[in-house]
């Protein structure tokens, strides 16, 4: 310990305690301790500690935007993270903002996942393209796209079926997806955007990791933080593998979708 | 000091080592680090640790395996002593139903997404493998298509889903009990909708669910992949619910699982199932050994 004095030695435990119980992890919380304990001695700990972690967020925050032109979104995750209900809300909210969705039916596999995914076309009051239940995929993703340029939708949110990610073949099947995604409309996907469960432990850079080498990432969605668990499972995946949360799932409704927010997430969990 | 290192050095020279605090002290912080990274909730984690030092100091053990030259450290020890804890907390073993109601029933609950529909379909498809009529019930009334989902999953393992438009969760309950009455069926399987602790409104629900059809059967669902948020939740739901035993989902994945051990020492309540994979087949009855195994990595 650098400190060594008793009194910082109480409050470096009671942060590492609050840090371990918000999933931060072993490591991550380790290497935030250690910049703690190299602060002053009349430093508040606490306030030192919010900064490093701000500091690992903030640099490589980048909101969701989407851009000119027909901006497709591919959406992974595994299973139960909540894709298909942030999809819903995602295609509300930017229908509100006056764009043409369309949604891609690519969880072909699970039982009633169309029906549930057509019910959110239906409450956003989009399109949705659907095709019979086991089709392929990649077939899906063709028939959107086409779609989208025939008929002048301007973002295509693109489902897909949870899966765990250490099933190889279902891995591959992604990169699929994505290679005909882009095939159909070069530079598709523009966006792809990883879901992850707030509620989730050390599981989580498992998951970031491995779903990051099937389809490059280039945000990631935390769900369920309504709930009690706080989701510092992020830190560690931004700062290793500088992915940016974009968006926050905080419920089961429509509206319940908001911009990722780093000094907020960092008081909420402090 | 001096008698201290006399001891010991005779022991070594025995092949035998006590297990003192300083041995036994980089072995538990190497175990510590990995319990939590499987997930084991902190407080556990301290009380497990607690426990095994407790049981470990002073013990002496041998340091080579008889007829073997295998050599073995004192840290060696601690982590045999870990594992076998690990088994022993984990057990007894019991994985049975209560399936001797007029129907039984089997209520089941957790937070969103955590396999409760596809585990329904599951225990429906194993228990009619065993004989048993099961009726499942499509009480989530909330989630987009859920009645739709666990209806395809009857259909597909030829099994009756009781469901009615516009008729409340604690309704439709106490409605398939009767039916399951009226036409035979001895396990009724409730699938609720998922819910968070602290939404007052939903855990009341499940609680008059629970206080309307009296299940003898509640079973906590949960994603293997849960973190430090395991033993917050499970209390709450036991708490209100009392629940007879816990399912484990999607452990084919590499999540640890270490919620097992937090959830079974915090409610002493049994892990009763592991589901492993998303089609019907995929759940077995749970045994301590492998999941130690994969907890303490
Ligand atoms: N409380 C809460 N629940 C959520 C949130 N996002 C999704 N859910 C719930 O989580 C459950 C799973 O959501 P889905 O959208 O079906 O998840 P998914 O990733 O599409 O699941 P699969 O397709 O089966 O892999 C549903 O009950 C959702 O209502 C959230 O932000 N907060
Ligand atoms: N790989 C794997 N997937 C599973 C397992 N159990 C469930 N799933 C998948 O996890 C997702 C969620 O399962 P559901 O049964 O819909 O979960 P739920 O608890 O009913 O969800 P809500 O009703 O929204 O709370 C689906 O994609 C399932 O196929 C399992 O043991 N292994
Ligand atoms: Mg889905
Ligand atoms: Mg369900």
């Amino acid at each position: 310990r650098l400190l060594g004095r008793p009194l910082d030695e109480a409050a470096t435990e009671d942060l590492e305690e609050v840090l371990l119980r918000a999933d931060v992890g072993v490591q991550t919380t380790e290497r935030l301790l250690d910049k703690v304990r190299r602060a002053g001695a009349d430093a508040d700990l606490r306030a030192v500690l919010r900064d490093e972690m701000t500091a690992i967020l903030e640099p490589v925050h980048v909101p969701f935007r989407p851009g000119e032109g027909i901006w497709v979104v591919l959406v992974v995750g595994v299973n139960g993270s909540g894709k298909t209900t942030t999809i819903g809300k995602l295609a509300a909210r930017l229908k509100g903002e006056g764009r043409k969705v369309l949604l891609a039916a690519g969880d072909t596999f699970r039982a009633a996942a169309e029906q549930q995914l057509s019910t959110w076309a239906d409450r956003a009051g989009v399109d949705i393209l659907v095709l019979d239940e086991g089709a392929d995929p990649g077939a899906v993703a063709y028939k959107a796209l086409e779609r989208a340029q025939a008929e002048g939708h301007d973002v295509v949110l693109v489902d897909t079926a949870g899966r765990l990610q250490t099933r190889k073949p279902l891995m591959e099947e992604l990169g699929k997806i994505r290679r005909v995604l882009d095939k159909v409309h070069p530079g598709a996907p523009h966006e792809t955007l990883l879901v992850l469960d707030g509620t989730m432990g050390q599981n989580g850079m498992s998951q970031a990791t491995l779903f990051h080498e099937a389809t490059p990432l280039t945000g990631v969605v935390v769900t369920k933080l309504d709930g009690t668990a706080k989701g510092g499972m992020i830190l560690a995946i931004s700062n290793e593998l500088k992915l940016p949360v974009k968006l926050v799932g905080l419920g089961e409704k429509v509206g319940d979708l908001r911009d990722f927010d780093p000094k907020a997430f960092v008081d909420a969990l402090l | 000091v001096l008698s201290r290192g006399f001891k010991n050095a005779t022991l070594a020279l025995q092949g035998k080592a006590r297990l003192s605090e300083e041995s036994l002290s980089p072995a538990l912080r190497e175990v510590r680090t990995s319990l939590l990274q499987a997930d084991v909730e902190l407080g556990v984690v301290k009380a497990f640790l607690a426990q095994v030092k407790e049981k470990s100091l002073g013990e002496i053990v041998p340091l080579k395996v008889a007829g073997q030259s295998i050599k073995l450290s004192p840290q060696d020890w601690f982590v045999k002593a870990c594992y076998d804890e690990l088994c022993e907390l984990m057990g007894p073993v019991d994985t049975s139903l209560d399936l001797d109601g007029r129907p039984a029933v089997i209520l089941m609950v957790g937070l969103q997404g955590s396999g409760k529909t596809t585990t329904s379909g599951k225990i429906a498809k194993m228990l009619a493998g065993e004989g048993k009529k099961p009726l499942l019930v499509a009480a989530d009334i909330y989630r987009p298509a859920a009645v739709d989902q666990l209806q395809t999953l009857g259909r597909k393992i030829g099994v009756p889903v009781f469901h009615q438009p516009d008729t409340n969760p604690v309704e439709l309950a106490r409605l398939a009990v009767i039916q399951a009455r009226n036409t035979g069926r001895d396990v009724v399987i409730v699938d609720t909708a998922g819910r968070l602790t602290v939404d007052e409104a939903m855990m009341q629900e499940v609680a008059d669910i629970k206080a309307t059809v009296q299940p003898k059967n509640v079973l906590f669902v949960v994603d293997a992949m849960i973190g430090q948020d395991a033993v917050r939740t499970a209390k709450a739901f036991d708490d209100r619910l009392d629940f007879t035993g816990f399912v484990l989902t999607k452990l084919d994945g590499d999540a640890r699982g270490g919620a097992a051990l937090s959830i079974k020492s915090v409610t002493g309540k049994p892990v009763k199932f592991l589901g492993q994979g998303e089609g019907m087949d995929g759940i077995e009855a749970f045994r301590p050994e492998g999941l130690a195994q994969r907890i303490l990595g």
